[in-house]
Formats: C-alpha cells, sequence, structure tokens
C-alpha cells in the first residue's frame, strides 16, 4: 500500500515581510 | 556558486507551492495576484496591508546579500533589511521580484522580476499596533 502523501498548505501571510517599526505614541 | 544559500530561504517560495488565501481558496504561489494579498489582508482580522517603497539597493556579484532600504507605511518609516538577493518581495502590480531574479528563478523555480528603486512592495503590519 501507497499511502498519500500530504501536501504542505502554506498561509498566504507567511509570504509577506513585516516591514513595520513599531510606531510610537 | 555554492547553493548553501538557497537552504536560507523558506520552502514556500519554491515554485508549485501551495498557498491559501484568507477566503480558504488555494492557489500556486507563482499564480498569487495583487488582488490576493489585498483581500486576504481585507478579509484578515488582525493584518493590514502597508506600501513598502524601495529607496535604495546595496549589493554586489560577490555577495549573496543584499541590503534593502525601505519607506514603509504612510509615514515613510526608514527600514534597512540585509536578505539573500535571491528573496522574492512582491511589488504591486508586479509580481514576485527580487534583486537576482535569475538565481531566484534557477533556485525556485518562481518566475521574478529585477527588484528596482521606486518599486512599491507588499508588507504587512498588525492592525492593533498603537
Amino acid at each position: 500500500n501507497v499511502e498519500p502523501r500530504s501536501v504542505p498548505v502554506f498561509p498566504w501571510h507567511s509570504l509577506v515581510p513585516f516591514l513595520a517599526p513599531s510606531q510610537p505614541d | 556558486p555554492p547553493v548553501a544559500a538557497s537552504n536560507q530561504l523558506p520552502p514556500y517560495f519554491m515554485k508549485g507551492s501551495i498557498i491559501q488565501l484568507a477566503n480558504g481558496e488555494l492557489k500556486r504561489v507563482e499564480d498569487l495576484k495583487t488582488e490576493d494579498f489585498i483581500q486576504s489582508a481585507e478579509i484578515s482580522s488582525d493584518l493590514k496591508i502597508d506600501s513598502s517603497t524601495v529607496e535604495r539597493v546595496e549589493g554586489s556579484h560577490t555577495s549573496s546579500f543584499a541590503l534593502l532600504q525601505f519607506a514603509v507605511g504612510e509615514h515613510r518609516t526608514q527600514v534597512s533589511v540585509e536578505v539573500l538577493v535571491e528573496h522574492p518581495f512582491f511589488v504591486f502590480g508586479k509580481g514576485w521580484s527580487s534583486c537576482c531574479p535569475e538565481r531566484t528563478s534557477q533556485l525556485f523555480g518562481l518566475p521574478c522580476s529585477k527588484l528596482s528603486v521606486g518599486d512599491v512592495c507588499i508588507s504587512l503590519t498588525l492592525k492593533n499596533l498603537k
């Protein structure tokens, strides 16, 4: 028997960098 | 050239990687459009999209890294990041772009444009960040 290999699914936000630094009040 | 640096980039930039949008839709990384990111951010409860304009690109043919300077958000906050030259960024209306698109295509199979000064990249911030 060959078990189906699961395909990884990545969330959309993993592809986008967080560039904004903390904003001072 | 050494290819060890490619191991430092996450696997989801590999052509064919399956990406889940905020509405549950699945797309291949190379098929993503600007609207996919915008609509996903609109649905998201805690993330919003910032526009980050490339102001400076420093790199050399001998280095695996490039120094990028961005003007982020409406306040155009200056942010510098050091990245692998093959690291792709998503540019509004242009799609995946990197400092060395040939290397990105070679290592990841991801079609890429040249990242240039003036390009406006998609970046994220937290909605509740005060």
